[in-house]
């Protein structure tokens, strides 16, 4: 097949979009996992809630760094975040997990295995992180390529709330053609790498999906307590 | 979105936006 030429293949020279998601990464969190309470299944849920409430606290810092995000109509971005902020966590575990054998470093000082995972109740979801993370470590997933393809799949979320569409639809024209300079530079020899990443987006929409369920079901049961903005994220998802 | 006062409060609150 013919390859496709981007257009701005600006040899050599750093991507601008980027550097400047490279500069937007938030930090490493902790999760502290509390050592007066018993290990168990609650302890573990508990644990993991309150990781995913600070990073996302983190996350929405993180999306106004984004080029071009803050140009959006508040509504819009809320929408966008709406939508893809369980995609954002999964992603983030996923990359920091390539190093790790068959388990996910859900942050330095909390990695789970499948035995683990089990007795928390997350052996599914658990067995549907790790698929991902092997497509990106089949790839060779680099941090410039995880930054970006984060950001694109928060401008890619789908909101079916979305007001201004080509405002959104611009958004992530640049981002896209962000990973296109960046392949096209940094790896001329596969010209469909980038096209490869993209085709990784249903596999994390559809982990995603099945967290936000999981996590759904473990909100009705009312056992793990869960802090605001965690619960105000998952209502928007049901 | 009434609902998600915490999601608007933490967009409004967050410094140094970019521009394309």
């Amino acid at each position: 097949l013919p390859h496709r030429k981007p257009v701005s293949c600006s040899a050599h020279a750093e991507n601008k979009v980027v550097t400047l998601l490279l500069g937007a990464e938030p930090e490493k969190v902790c999760a502290m996992p509390d050592p007066a309470l018993p290990d168990s299944d609650i302890k573990a849920l508990t644990t993991l809630c309150d990781l995913a409430d600070r990073e996302l606290v983190l996350n929405i810092s993180w999306a106004k760094h984004i080029p071009g995000f803050s140009s959006l109509s508040l509504s819009d971005q809320m929408s966008l975040l709406q939508s893809a902020w369980m995609e954002i966590l999964v992603l983030r575990v996923a990359f920091r997990s390539l190093p790790c054998d068959d388990r996910l470093l859900f942050a330095d000082d909390y990695i789970m295995d499948a035995e683990q995972a089990k007795c928390a109740g997350l052996l599914e979801l658990h067995t549907a992180i790790l698929q991902l993370v092997r497509r990106y470590r089949c790839m060779s997933l680099e941090r410039e390529e995880f930054v970006t393809l984060k950001a694109i799949a928060l401008a890619n979320s789908d909101s079916m709330h979305i007001e201004d569409v080509e405002a959104v639809q611009g958004l992530q024209d640049a981002l896209h053609e962000a990973l296109l300079d960046y392949e096209c530079v940094h790896h001329s020899e596969d010209p469909r790498r980038a096209g490869k990443l993209i085709m990784t987006l249903p596999l994390l929409r559809q982990t995603s999906a099945k967290a936000v369920r999981h996590f759904c079901s473990i909100k009705q049961d009312g056992r793990v307590p869960m802090h605001k903005l965690f619960l105000e994220l998952l209502e928007a998802n049901i | 979105k009434e609902k998600h006062k915490i999601l608007h409060r933490l967009l409004q609150n967050s410094s140094s936006p970019v521009d394309l």
